[in-house]
């Protein structure tokens, strides 16, 4: 995965990302591709969640997933997370669960319960840093205000560290893929600095909607897992989406 | 050349949207979930209309299943020992997942498997 939180020069926010799945599930050999991921495509929907008849969030989901990979919540804030690989990793949450010790969360439940039931960017922020969770996790999260961007970094019971947007420092946007980002990425892995190269070349003048589906379009951040592309812009409450594919030659991962 | 050699990184792209090219494969349905529904009642509109490419999916992963543990005793845990769990997840998530498995036809445990998959995964 690849998502990305940017504030352009005049303080619009816009979030972007990738969802990439199916790694090792099955390599179709004559399509070079993945066999699971290119079952997922079909599955892609956009969901407008309701009550009252008003949009309460917005979402790009897989049909029969019930929890959030990807949402807005139209003029408040918006939210993507992407995998975190740990060795205290998620089968040591399900293990707890099935022994009976339930005070953690199931990942995408608490993305869904953000963003169905948080009021703010703030409240939002504080709830994904400090619920115990099953799995370890990258939460991207932005707001509607100047700077308010950020990746929380989690371990299952614990909010290891949250990158903002710093205008001061000249970090106008934050990008993860699935590394902690004080730490080099896996040599065989690396989707952050091209990605990087990219939006430092379109600068921060002229990052828009069209031009961050650039980024995530630019081979290796796109690649064969990628399924879908969604662009967010919370001052417009709009999201959009769209199924990925990625010609030869292109990554595996 | 680098974009001919792993890992393809190309330079950095430029006037790809609107989305257009071998790179998009397709626009994406909007649905509405309607929140004051009943949660077994919420995804029956997404679920009706996509239910075979769900059944598709979940007949991808079974395969896999199957190649990892041939005996099927896999997927036999799966179907036992899920619905057991449904009821341990919080609402109104367990209800949602009766809905789908409901609306679908894909078995309780399966449609539990997928929801979970996160966490799965990681094993």
């Amino acid at each position: 995965c690849t998502s990305i939180v940017a504030e352009d020069k005049k303080g619009n926010l816009i979030h972007g990302r990738n969802l990439d799945f199916g790694l090792f599930m099955g390599w179709d050999v004559k399509n070079k591709s993945w066999i699971i991921s290119e079952k997922l495509k079909p599955l892609v929907v956009n969901l407008d969640f309701k009550r009252n008849n008003q949009t309460v969030f917005k979402s790009t989901n897989f049909a029969g997933y019930v929890g959030m990979l990807t949402g807005i919540k139209p003029n408040i804030f918006t939210l993507t997370m992407n995998e975190r690989f740990s060795l205290d990793g998620g089968y040591i949450g399900i293990l707890e669960w099935i022994l009976g010790q339930r005070d953690g969360m199931w990942m995408s439940f608490l993305t869904r319960s953000v963003l169905e039931n948080a009021t703010s960017y703030e409240e939002a922020k504080s709830r994904l840093a400090q619920t115990k969770l099953l799995a370890p996790a990258y939460f991207i999260l932005g707001g509607n205000s100047t700077g308010q961007g950020c990746i929380i970094t989690r371990s299952r019971l614990l909010s290891i560290d949250i990158l903002e947007i710093d205008l001061k420092l000249g970090r106008w946007y934050v990008l993860e893929t699935n590394y902690d980002h004080w730490k080099d990425p896996f040599f065989l892995d690396d989707r952050r600095t091209p990605g990087m190269k990219c939006m430092n070349q379109t600068t921060q003048t002229n990052i828009s909607v069209k031009t961050m589906y650039d980024v995530l379009s630019t081979k290796p951040v796109l690649n064969k897992l990628t399924t879908y592309t969604t662009l967010m812009q919370v001052s417009q409450g709009k999201l959009e989406s769209y199924i990925r594919d990625c010609p030869n030659p292109c990554m595996p991962w | 050349w680098t974009q001919y050699v792993p890992p393809y990184t190309e330079d950095c792209l430029t006037d790809m949207y609107p989305p257009k090219g071998p790179t998009f494969k397709g626009a994406v349905s909007w649905y509405t979930v309607d929140l004051d529904l009943p949660p077994r009642k919420r995804w029956s509109a997404v679920i009706t209309d996509k239910k075979t490419d769900l059944v598709n999916m979940i007949e991808a992963i079974k395969e896999l299943a199957d190649a990892l543990v041939p005996s099927g005793k896999l997927i036999e845990m799966v179907d036992i020992a899920l619905p057991l769990m449904v009821d341990t997840l919080p609402s109104p998530f367990n209800e949602e997942i009766r809905g789908i498995a409901a609306a679908s036809g894909v078995p309780l445990g399966e449609v539990v498997l997928f929801n979970i998959f996160y966490e799965v995964f990681t094993v």
